[in-house]
Parts: structure tokens; C-alpha cells; sequence
């Protein structure tokens, strides 16, 4: 049950546009769906790509690609572009028969001679919309196993192959491939992939197209992917009797988890480089150990999950979840979150140090603590000073140096020149003087105002019950 | 919240990710702002697209419609000093007060709580089943002082953290609850003291939990709203 969209790449919110033709191609009217406008490119021969518009329903087929000379892509709400893998493809499948993309040089770096010379090197073929033979591009008209050649232009060099990977061969897979981002649409046991924004034959939880819930996860096209944390890239298949199958992909060597991902005492970002030894839950239970299938039953085997170190109980994230977890030693709760991992922070490294909460600091840091440039005192944008040289002279507020001009008891900061953050503090960090203690202060300070509830009868609760 | 019981607590509110679930809670400090705790998300450029505070419900997951109920689209996070585990959130659009949905006030700057005084916190996370799942559940704290508290957490305890005494039945904050609110009732007054941040194991019986003093990063919340 293939689609016939599985021949096509489509760029969401993408228009193609060609600066020598205005408006291209034929445009094709109450198309229920992209499948059909494919149904009518894919066995055309000179439509070699087409723009769906899900507002009007239509589409216009198109024959260029974004590799065609004077095209140009486009931001376009509201249209997706659709292009035929063959010419828009950097690797080959089989033999690259169909390859249509644009090389035109040969693996020993020879440029290629246009097909339709006879010279330097004479030849029998003729260009055709069949045989695909365009410009001086690689082509593999008769079959090659070698995949796509040409005629060079050298006299003494008649033809040579141009070395172009397969598919296969041009992406390797990483630790268990969550970042595989190559082109293989079929999965080890040859079984065409079916498109990650289809729901038929199967039906799946990853709509990349209705929710962006997995932004990162390139759910687009019908590629090997691992966007669920599985031991390798996978896909659903065009075989309504097999929902999903692994994909038979080179690995790129043994796992280098690179020792400053690895965190030991809090967990960055998601916390898929924690190598702590944290081993339960935040509520306090006891972890499973991984290598152990009991009181949980599970995938992530050490072994296969080798560049995760699944090692004892400890909280770990295999999958790309929101934090560090672990199975857990509790029948009636599978998985939780170790959320009592403090997370780091994201500060940059510091690089000076001020004394007190920084109003005499004059040293010359002028950055924030997460790395953005500080805006110049004196400068208006992005963001418009309270502070500047003349209203705030005791400051020194030179250039755009860190500084602490109202006093603030967190430390010197600047206005950022980033326009969403107006002010943030400094790559700095206090010098080893003791700060001044909050617990035994001068005096205890009353309120003025405050927070009221309304302690309302409990009609609302019991109703609630 | 482990041990407590279902409560109304006008100010907290629940954050909500892309995927639509309730994973932290907040504290609405101005109509337009929600303090909450730097454990609720990844970075602090997280991209926000899909983050909502849902607010005047008791229910985890209301069903779309339910009277009262309003939820907003988090516009944008600033992160507080690198000490202090804070995240102010901008909403796309300040919020209708009313009987459901309250402001707390925040405290002045560098005041401490006395040992002793009566606190609460609310909300909706786990409550390893001493009570209803899915509704906020509040429960009542006595404030300790730092001194007391450093005793059994042997000085790890900070002065930018305070802390409530530990009760022999576990009574306290868990997953989910974090970014939430320990409000202290002084003077007539609700007013937001502490922020709920991870303690090592949630309600641990006859340990003290430690939350985050809010009056050290006052200054810091009043420049952000204004600036």
C-alpha cells in the first residue's frame, strides 16, 4: 500500500519560485489531498515537482526543482513544496538508475562532458525525458553496478564513474541514531517505509504536520528514523501486515559519549548526558536495574544501549523524555522522572570576579552569564537605558561593560543586545568574600500589602467531590 | 502534594507543555506573571511555542469549557540569578482576576520568615496515593528556622533556602508540584515565601523540606516586571 507521495520530499510552508518564469506550470484544481497531486506528477516526465495549497485545495505542478538554475525557495504559509527524491536526493538507491540529482564531476575529479557533445569523447547516446541524460550530470543510463558516470573532458579519460554514495552508505547511525538524518526508505527486510505524515496503512501517535510535538525529530518523507528512543532507526511499512521494522544501517564506530556532554552532579537540558549515580525516583522509590526484567518488563537492555550507560539502577533517559528516569522497583509505578537531580545551569564560564554585590566593579566583562554580548550604555537599542553615562555617573558605566548601578544584590549585568532579554547579569561570579547573611538582618521588615483569598464556603469543593 | 488534602489556592497556577500535560506549577505574582522554578524546564531558551498556564480550575486536566477555567500562552522566560532556581514567565496576555484567580504578593526584600509561622503548600502533582490524584490538594507546613535545619541536612542548606519542619506522617511537595507555591499566612495575609523545588526524596518522614526564599530575588522579580 505505497503512496504515491513516497517519491516525493516535501519542505512544509515552502514555495519554489523560478526568476526567469513568473508563475510555472499547470495548476490542478480541487485536489482532495497531496496524494493525488502526486498520483498526477509522479508519472509525468517532465513534472518534476509541485506546490500543494491546502487553502484552495489545488496544486501546480512544476517542472524544476530547487536545484534547477534561477529557482529560489520561498516562506510561504500556507503551501508545501513537493519534489521528486530522485532529483532532489544526494545519494543513490541501487544502482542510482533513476538518479537525477546534479553532479557533474567524476570521482578522480574530472569534470564531466555535457551528454549531448561528441566530443572529446564520442558516444551513441541521445538525451531523452526517459533517459534523464541532462546538461554534464551523472547518470547511470546503462545499469552500471558502479552507479551513475559520465563522459569526461579529458581526451585521454573516455568515462569514469562519479563515486556517488548510495543512501546507505552516506549517513551512518551514532549511539542508537535519535540524530540519523539520512535518506533510506526501506527497511532491512527491503520494505518500502511508509511516510511519517500518513496515518495509513498504520496508524501512529507521530503526526508531524498536525502537532509539532517532535520539532526535532524530522519526521518528514518517509526516512528510517528513531524519533521514540528505539536501539536503531526504524519505520513503518507500506506492508499492512508489518506495522514497523528496524532499518539496516551502518554505524558510525563505537560510541564516544564526549566527556564534557557528561554530567555527573545535575543534568543538562534533558539530561540524556547524565552520568550520575542518582538512583531513585524523586518521590523517593528505589530504581530497577536496567539489566534486570523485574518487577518491569522493558527494551533498553544495556547492551543495546551502549552509548547510554544503563549501568545498575541509576536514573538515566535512553529516550529523549523530558529528564532523567528510571523503571521502578515498584509494581504499580513503571517509569517516574528523577526530577530530584538538580539540574546545571546554563551560565557560561566566569571570567572575573566582584566584591560585595559589584557597585565598584570596573573590570571589562561585557557579557551576559549566558554568553550574549552586553548593549553599550550609551546605546538606545535594543533596548532603551534607565541607566546610562550622564544620569548615572558614580556608575562608570563605560562602553558595555558590566556594572551595577542600582545596586543590585545579585551582582553587576548589563542591558543584553539580545531584544528579547532587556537586562541580564554577568560572567561573573562574587570573589570569595563571605556574602552579607539575610538570616540575622538589621531589621525585620512588615508588610504594607498582600495577597487576599476568598475563603469561599466549601459549595464549590463538595461539588466539585 | 503527598499527605495533604483537596483545597482551593487561587494563585497557583498549573503549566501545561506542547503535549498538553500539567508538569510543574506556578504562582501568579501580577497579571501578567508567573513565578516559578528553573527545575520546570530544560534551558533557559527553551522554546516556548505550545507552553500554557492554565489557572482558576481545581483540576489537573479540566475538560475544555469548565466555568472559570482560563489558560494562556507563555510568551516568555526569564531566568533568575544563577543561585536562585527562579523563572519568571511573561504571559501572551495578563489573566482575569477573580474568585478563582487571585494574585499573592510577594514579600519584601530580604525578609525571613519566623520559625513557627503556619504556611501551605498546593497542587496537583503526585501524591503517591494518600489522596486524590487529579485535583490540587494543599497541605499546611510550619516554618523552621535555618539553623534548626541545617541539624539534620548537615549545612547544606543555603541562605537563599528555607525550610518547614518534618512531620513523622509524610507530608509534603512531589513531582509536579515543583514551581509551585509555599504561601505563609502573616498579617491577615496570604503571601508567597518559598518556591516548591526538588528535595531529594518527597516527603521524607521527620525530615525538614527545603524550599527556595523567595524575599532574596524580590529585587530581582520587581526589576524584571519592570524593566
Amino acid at each position: 500500500q505505497r503512496s504515491p507521495l513516497n517519491d516525493f520530499e516535501v519542505l512544509r510552508g515552502t514555495e519554489l519560485q523560478h526568476l526567469l518564469h513568473g508563475v510555472a506550470g499547470s495548476l490542478q484544481k480541487d485536489m482532495v489531498d497531496a496524494e493525488e497531486c502526486a498520483k498526477r506528477c509522479g508519472p509525468l516526465l517532465d513534472c518534476r515537482a509541485f506546490h500543494y495549497n491546502m487553502s484552495s485545495l489545488s496544486c501546480q505542478l512544476l517542472p524544476w526543482t530547487q536545484n534547477s538554475p534561477h529557482t529560489r525557495l520561498l516562506h510561504s504559509v500556507g503551501c508545501d513544496l513537493f519534489q521528486k527524491k530522485d532529483y532532489v536526493r544526494t545519494c543513490i538507491m541501487d544502482k542510482g538508475v533513476r538518479y537525477r540529482g546534479t553532479v557533474a564531476k567524476t570521482v578522480g575529479g574530472l569534470l564531466c562532458q555535457s551528454w549531448t557533445h561528441r566530443f572529446p569523447n564520442d558516444h551513441k547516446y541521445k538525451p531523452t525525458l526517459q533517459n534523464g541524460l541532462e546538461e554534464n550530470f551523472c547518470r547511470n543510463p546503462d545499469g552500471d553496478p558502479r552507479g551513475p558516470w559520465c563522459y569526461t573532458t579529458d581526451p585521454t579519460v573516455r568515462f569514469q564513474s562519479c563515486g556517488i554514495k548510495s543512501c546507505r552508505e552516506a549517513a551512518c547511525v551514532w549511539c542508537n541514531g535519535e540524530d540519523y538524518r539520512g535518506s533510506v526508505d526501506h527497511t532491512e527486510s527491503g520494505r518500502e517505509c511508509q511516510r511519517w505524515d500518513l496515518q495509513h496503512p498504520h496508524v501512529h501517535p507521530f503526526k508531524p504536520v498536525l502537532s509539532p510535538r517532535f520539532p526535532d525529530k524530522d519526521l518528514n518523507n518517509n526516512y528510517c528514523r528513531n524519533p521514540d528512543g528505539s536501539e536503531r532507526p526504524w519505520c513503518y511499512t507500506t506492508d499492512p501486515k508489518l506495522k514497523r521494522e528496524f532499518c539496516s544501517l551502518p554505524s558510525c564506530g563505537s560510541e564516544v559519549q564526549t566527556h564534557q556532554d557528561a554530567t555527573f552532579h545535575c543534568f543538562r537540558g534533558k539530561g540524556e548526558g547524565y552520568r550520575g549515580v542518582a538512583n531513585t525516583t524523586s518521590a523517593g522509590v528505589p530504581c530497577q536495574r536496567w539489566d534486570s526484567q523485574s518487577p518491569h518488563q522493558h527494551n533498553f537492555r544495556p547492551e543495546k544501549y551502549t552509548c547510554k550507560d544503563l549501568r545498575e539502577n541509576f536514573c538515566r533517559n535512553p529516550d529523549g523524555s523530558e529528564a532523567p528516569w528510571c523503571f521502578t522497583s515498584r509494581p504499580g509505578m513503571r517509569v517516574a522522572f528523577c526530577y530530584q537531580i538538580p539540574r546545571c545551569t546554563d551560565d557560561v564560564q566566569t571570567v572575573d570576579c566582584y566584591h560585595g554585590s559589584g557597585e565598584q566593579y570596573r573590570g571589562s566583562v561585557n557579557k551576559t552569564r549566558m554568553g550574549v554580548p552586553c548593549q553599550r550604555w550609551s546605546a538606545e537599542i535594543p533596548h532603551k537605558p534607565r541607566f546610562t553615562p550622564t544620569s548615572a555617573p558614580h556608575a562608570q558605566l563605560k562602553e558595555n561593560f558590566c556594572r551595577n548601578p542600582d545596586g543590585d544584590s545579585h551582582g553587576p549585568w548589563c542591558y543584553t543586545t539580545d531584544p528579547g532579554i532587556s537586562f541580564d547579569y554577568c560572567a561573573l561570579h562574587r570573589c570569595n568574600d563571605p556574602p552579607v547573611s539575610i538570616l540575622d538582618p538589621p531589621d525585620q521588615v512588615q508588610f504594607e500589602k498582600c495577597g487576599k483569598r476568598v475563603n469561599r464556603p466549601d459549595q464549590w469543593l463538595s461539588k466539585l467531590r | 502534594i503527598v499527605g495533604g488534602h483537596p483545597g482551593n489556592s487561587p494563585w497557583t497556577v498549573s503549566l501545561h507543555n506542547r503535549q498538553g500535560q500539567h508538569f510543574c506549577s506556578g504562582s501568579l505574582v501580577k497579571e501578567q506573571w508567573v513565578l516559578t522554578a528553573r527545575q520546570c524546564f530544560s534551558s533557559c531558551r527553551a522554546p516556548l511555542t505550545g507552553y500554557e498556564v492554565w489557572l482558576g480550575t481545581l483540576l489537573q486536566n479540566p475538560q475544555p469549557g469548565e466555568p472559570g477555567l482560563q489558560h494562556v500562552q507563555v510568551a516568555q522566560m526569564f531566568c533568575g540569578p544563577s543561585d536562585s532556581q527562579l523563572v519568571l514567565l511573561k504571559l501572551e496576555r495578563p489573566v482575569t482576576l477573580n474568585q478563582r484567580v487571585a494574585l499573592i504578593c510577594l514579600p519584601p526584600e530580604r525578609y525571613v520568615v519566623p520559625p513557627a509561622t503556619m504556611c501551605e503548600i498546593a497542587g496537583w502533582g503526585e501524591t503517591n496515593g494518600t489522596r486524590h490524584d487529579r485535583i490540587l490538594n494543599v497541605a499546611l507546613l510550619n516554618v523552621i528556622s535555618n539553623q534548626e535545619c541545617n541539624i539534620k541536612h548537615r549545612g547544606r542548606v543555603r541562605e537563599t533556602e528555607m525550610c518547614t519542619r518534618g512531620l513523622m506522617a509524610p507530608v509534603g511537595a512531589c513531582e509536579g508540584d515543583y514551581g509551585g507555591p509555599l504561601a505563609c499566612f502573616t498579617h491577615d495575609c496570604w503571601v508567597l515565601e518559598g518556591i516548591i523545588i526538588p528535595n531529594r526524596v518527597c516527603a521524607r518522614p521527620g525530615w525538614p523540606a527545603i524550599f527556595l526564599r523567595v524575599s532574596v530575588f524580590v529585587d530581582w522579580i520587581h526589576k524584571v516586571i519592570q524593566l
